[in-house]
């Protein structure tokens, strides 16, 4: 068995749970903050079996988009203190970010 | 070292997390979503020695209940689009999905 | 690839992130609660390289600090119902609990 965490945006968290309910894959969703733009987003915990993987990331891929944003940086997001003058910038926000853990041993109670 | 993670119900959390810190095991609590149903629930992340993950369980087996949920589902949870009519569903939420993750390293600071 | 699932307190998770993005690292952070003492906490998700793990530890140890928390347990934490009066209880909370948990895949969409 395998655990997949996935951040996603919130935009697609609805629609691809629903379309993985539909396959029968089950999944538990937290409400998560990006660290960098410090903005909500959606992180999946999806317990599946180590053949479904693959099913599992080409929903993900099929239901998850990049997106742009544009932030007026408030605070620089680096070390540029002291020739900082606020702009907007344009950061490109991937569809999903997933990272795929070994399960030692699964129970449902 | 293992990382015992636990989707329970939110009406077992409190007295499950008292039982646990009374036997000396630490817990984390993240509140979290069912991906089928969108109802809240509780997810623990529980760091043990691997020699505990039994007593573990077998704490979140005797205080982790399944109970039945009537929902109505207002979008139907799969495909049925055209021959939907809104009924009650009953379905049966199982007490704790549990996943055991081992743990290359652990530090305390 | 590692994932390094970090329990911090509130108050050193801003500048933690902070300095974790200008060395290019990456995180997502989860609201989170203590098990035991039941108080707000941070719970970040770190996926990096092997071999920055240590100065990922090295960041968090450097700016989270161990703090004294004065509670009035309102309930006995632990099974001392009968002779027990709420009296002012001292609890030592500590800058982080890290696990580092194996990758087995990543994928970015
Ligand atoms: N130090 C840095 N310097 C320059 N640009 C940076 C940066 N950190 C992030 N970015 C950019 O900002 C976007 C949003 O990052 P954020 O941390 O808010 O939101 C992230 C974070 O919540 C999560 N994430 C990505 N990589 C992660 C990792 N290795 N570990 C944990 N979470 C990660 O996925 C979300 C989207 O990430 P994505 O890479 O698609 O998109 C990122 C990336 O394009
Ligand atoms: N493999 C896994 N990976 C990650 N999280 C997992 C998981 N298995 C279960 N969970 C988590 O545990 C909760 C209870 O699951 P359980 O299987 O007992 O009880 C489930 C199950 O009886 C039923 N159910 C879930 N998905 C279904 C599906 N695709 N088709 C039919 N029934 C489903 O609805 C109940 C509530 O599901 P919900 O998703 O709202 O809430 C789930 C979900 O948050
Ligand atoms: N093995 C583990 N698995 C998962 N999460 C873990 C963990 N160890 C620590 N944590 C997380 O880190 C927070 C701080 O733990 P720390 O051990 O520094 O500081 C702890 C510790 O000094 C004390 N404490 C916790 N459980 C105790 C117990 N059963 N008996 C006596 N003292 C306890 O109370 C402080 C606050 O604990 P709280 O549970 O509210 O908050 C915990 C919990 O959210």
């Amino acid at each position: 068995l395998k655990l997949v965490v996935a951040v996603i945006q919130d935009k697609d968290a609805v629609n691809l749970l629903q379309l993985m309910a539909e396959e029968g894959f089950r999944a538990t969703k937290l409400s998560s903050t990006g660290g960098f733009l410090r903005e909500g987003n959606t992180t999946l915990l999806i317990g599946c079996e180590a053949d479904s993987v693959e099913r599992v990331l080409d929903l993900i891929r099929e239901n998850c988009r990049p997106r742009e944003r544009t932030v007026t940086a408030q605070s620089p997001p680096s070390g540029m203190l002291d020739s900082y003058a606020p702009f907007p910038l344009e950061v490109s926000v991937g569809g999903a970010t997933v990272f795929v853990l070994d399960v030692e041993k699964c129970v449902q109670i």
